[in-house]
């Protein structure tokens, strides 16, 4: 996947770190120290649709359809900048009885973005 | 996009200002967590626990072995230590009390849980000690006697005690009440410590919402 830098337009991943201590949940929050909200956003002309950064294959694949179909101008909706590689989040935080929880909380940081 | 009064490139709309955008980013943070933690606000703590009951918690922790999230019919998995509320104890016995906050309307069931306690045996013990730890359940208004087990401690220190069915069920029923009864050598204090550093609690594997998940095809 991309990262997004400076004035990029195309589709990438826009790194955004919530840190706990500036939120107000340091005290509640044990472990880790904040965390990663990363986000995919950015524009999918229909030249890259399907390219997810990591599996050419598949966006040859879709860029075959559009020519045999001439679908240039029809293709409904496009395509859009969408996460691609996510990763857990594990937490470790006190609950309202003052437990330790330890929990993992699947697909929670987006790791990579690409083209629907 | 930096420039204000631009278009968003992404849905048309007016592009917001970099401060207001990172409100609103910080605002979906906390809701996307708290959503995935199924609680609706973040918890106001009721009793801090001291680090160092924190510290000697911790090393106890053992995740489920990485990489192995939970499968979609197997609802989200978690580790619990919860600390003990001493009620009423004297120096025959100690009063232990559990609460477990149900975290979600699917509930929760406790797979496995053990007690950890601390026992500071006299200098001059010359014999083994025996614990009886008695696991009680709420009847009417009283509590009587579910199960119990017997533990052999020759030395002071850390004990581990896996607990059965009974009390892995008044777990996930929020609420497990345990009474310690030294047996046999009569000290002038109790030999279960229950102070900060050496508060008794429990660990448990938790399945959260994941008895009544209808199973994907």
């Amino acid at each position: 996947g991309i990262d997004c830098q400076g004035r990029s337009r195309m589709c990438c991943r826009q790194e955004f770190f919530v840190d706990f201590r500036e939120i107000g949940w340091h005290d509640w929050i044990i472990q880790p120290e904040g965390y990663a909200m990363n986000f995919c956003t950015g524009q999918c002309p229909l030249h890259v649709a399907g390219m997810p950064g990591i599996a050419a294959s598949f966006h040859t694949a879709v860029l075959n359809l559009l020519k045999a179909n001439t679908a240039a101008g029809s293709a409904a909706g496009g395509s859009c900048c969408v996460p691609t590689a996510r990763r857990p989040l594990s937490l470790l935080y006190y609950d309202k009885d003052s437990n330790i929880i330890k929990t993992d909380i699947p697909d929670m940081v987006v790791e990579a973005c690409g083209c629907s | 996009t930096p420039r204000a009064g631009s278009q968003c490139p992404a849905c048309g709309g007016p592009a917001l200002d970099v401060e207001s955008q990172r409100e609103l980013l910080l605002d979906l943070a906390k809701r996307s967590i708290l959503d995935k933690l199924h609680l609706s606000q973040r918890p106001a703590l009721s009793r801090p626990v001291s680090r160092a009951a924190l510290s000697t918690a911790l090393q106890h922790l053992h995740g489920p072995p990485q990489g192995t999230l939970p499968e979609d019919n197997r609802g989200q998995e978690c580790e619990i230590i919860s600390f003990a509320k001493t009620g009423l104890s004297n120096i025959n016995q100690t009063h232990l009390d559990f609460h477990f906050s149900d975290r979600t309307a699917g509930g929760m069931e406790v797979q496995q849980a053990s007690l950890m306690f601390f026992v500071q045996l006299p200098l001059n013990a010359t014999k083994t000690l025996k614990v009886r730890v008695l696991v009680l359940s709420p009847h009417d208004t009283n509590l009587t006697l579910a199960t119990q087990h017997l533990l052999e401690v020759d030395a002071s220190g850390w004990y581990q005690l896996p607990l059965g069915p009974e009390a892995q069920a008044a777990c996930s029923r929020g609420h497990l009440t345990l009474k310690l009864v030294p047996e046999g050598q009569v000290t002038q204090s109790s030999v279960i410590l229950a102070e900060a550093v050496h508060r008794p609690f429990i660990m448990a594997q938790v399945r959260v919402g994941g008895k009544h998940r209808v199973r994907r095809r």
